[in-house]
């Protein structure tokens, strides 16, 4: 059974490079941590002080693309 | 600023370094002055010492390398992910890896390897990511000029609280 279900309006793509970039940037810390796909791009969206709407918007997207350091954003 | 979970440091204050290969993008004259001056960022700022070292055991482990390089964490080829470094501590500990499918340049608007290097020795020495734009340890890469770099308030005060200020 899923656990993370994908927003209805998000293509495959999305979906898959959203949640790979989540875990590797801000992984899940605990296994038995569990929160949907919103909360983790809330949380992405916080720390890089973008307006918090747990969506995939063209903002977050961007941010997502850029060149970064490869050490996760959030201590696991 | 942040550190790492339970604040990984080092014990002492005079760190070695090794370089173990280097890119073709740049002269390897330029790598060297790239790190030296990377590590300065930092030794200007704490009591910390950085020596080269050319052979043997070295603290921090500097090396250029693409896809998967030995450690289990992959570059992406170009773009994305430029470098990546591990806290403190033995063996992986300290290292600093360069994606070498990124074009590293010098002074150019590429990427700079003298910020990135800067960046990556910030987590060599136990900072984590600082979510505070135009930090240092700030995660995404911005261009800023090498030559009038100044490292910002948030990376001093995380640094000096893992090792203390400079002292005369």
């Amino acid at each position: 059974f899923p656990t993370q279900l994908k927003p209805e309006s998000w293509s495959n793509t999305d979906f898959e490079n959203v949640k790979a970039y989540l875990d590797k940037f801000f992984p899940l810390v605990t296994k038995t941590q569990s929160l949907t796909l919103e909360e983790r791009i809330k949380e992405m969206q916080r720390f890089f002080h973008l307006t918090v709407t747990g969506k995939l918007n063209a903002e977050t997207e961007e941010t997502m693309k850029k060149p970064r350091c490869g050490v996760p954003d959030i201590a696991g | 600023y942040s550190t790492f979970p339970g604040n990984p440091r080092w014990g002492k204050t005079h760190l070695t370094y090794k370089i173990v290969n280097y890119t073709p993008d740049l002269p390897q004259k330029k790598v060297d002055d790239a790190i030296r001056r990377a590590f300065k960022v930092w030794s200007d700022v704490t009591p910390l010492h950085f020596h080269r070292v050319y052979n043997g055991h070295a603290d921090i482990v500097i090396g250029f390398g693409r896809r998967e390089h030995g450690d289990g964490n992959p570059f992406d080829g170009r773009g994305n992910t430029l470098a990546h470094a591990f806290a403190p501590g033995q063996g992986l500990g300290g290292d600093a890896h360069f994606d070498d499918d990124e074009r590293w340049s010098e002074f150019s608007r590429e990427v700079n390897l003298f910020l990135v290097a800067a960046h990556e020795f910030g987590h060599s020495l136990g900072l984590a990511h600082s979510n505070v734009r135009g930090a240092l340890m700030y995660p995404i890469y911005s261009y800023v000029n090498p030559e009038t770099f100044r490292l910002s308030e948030d990376d001093k005060r995380g640094i000096q609280k893992l090792y203390g200020k400079f002292m005369t």
